[in-house]
């Protein structure tokens, strides 16, 4: 189902739960849950945009039902420990590969999930500092070295 | 009436999502 133009700011969260779809279930849920969030924000009222949140519900329904087994979606105190990890897992990766010198598109991507996951995280209560400066530098740095790549320049 | 009857029937929808995801994250 295509994106209402109105829920664009929720389209990366949302590509970012397909990606770990197989990869980490747990991590798939809490995009969709974050994305289902934002997107009532952004807006339920019009058509288009309630058929798109109806049927992220129902998605994430069935996933809540499929999995049911893991400690991490059914008790969202483990699932906040989970996508907290995660985050930080892509961001000391991408940074490891950033103070190496070594600068390429999966870096940058980590870079930018870390920021998306630090996103998901306010499903959980409001975000830390730490999680706000992360998600500033994790953005800024994925926007800077794609920037740099693409015009032929070596990042700092 | 009918925008107020439109608005009815979409804040009606909106309460339904919003008790779905209540119901979701165990907080009912």
């Amino acid at each position: 189902m295509s994106l209402p133009p109105q829920l664009k700011a929720i389209q990366h969260h949302l590509r970012t739960a397909q990606e770990h779809e197989q990869r980490d279930p747990a991590v798939a849920y809490y995009c969709r849950l974050y994305a289902m969030q934002a997107g009532m924000k952004l807006d339920s009222k019009t058509p288009e945009c309630r058929k798109f949140l109806v049927k992220l519900m129902d998605q994430l329904e069935t996933m809540k039902n499929a999995l049911g087994n893991h400690e991490s979606i059914t008790q969202e105190i483990v699932g906040h420990a989970h996508i907290e990890n995660y985050a930080l897992k892509m961001f000391l990766y991408a940074d490891n590969e950033d103070r190496s010198g070594r600068f390429h598109k999966n870096m940058i991507k980590s870079f930018y999930t870390a920021s998306l996951l630090v996103d998901v995280l306010s499903v959980f209560g409001e975000l830390s500092e730490e999680n706000i400066q992360h998600r500033k530098y994790a953005r800024w740095k994925a926007t800077h070295i794609h920037t740099c790549l693409k015009n032929g320049e070596t990042p700092q | 009436t009918g925008s107020v009857v439109g608005a009815s029937v979409a804040s009606t929808e909106q309460d339904e999502l919003s008790q779905r995801l209540a119901r979701l994250r165990d907080q009912v």
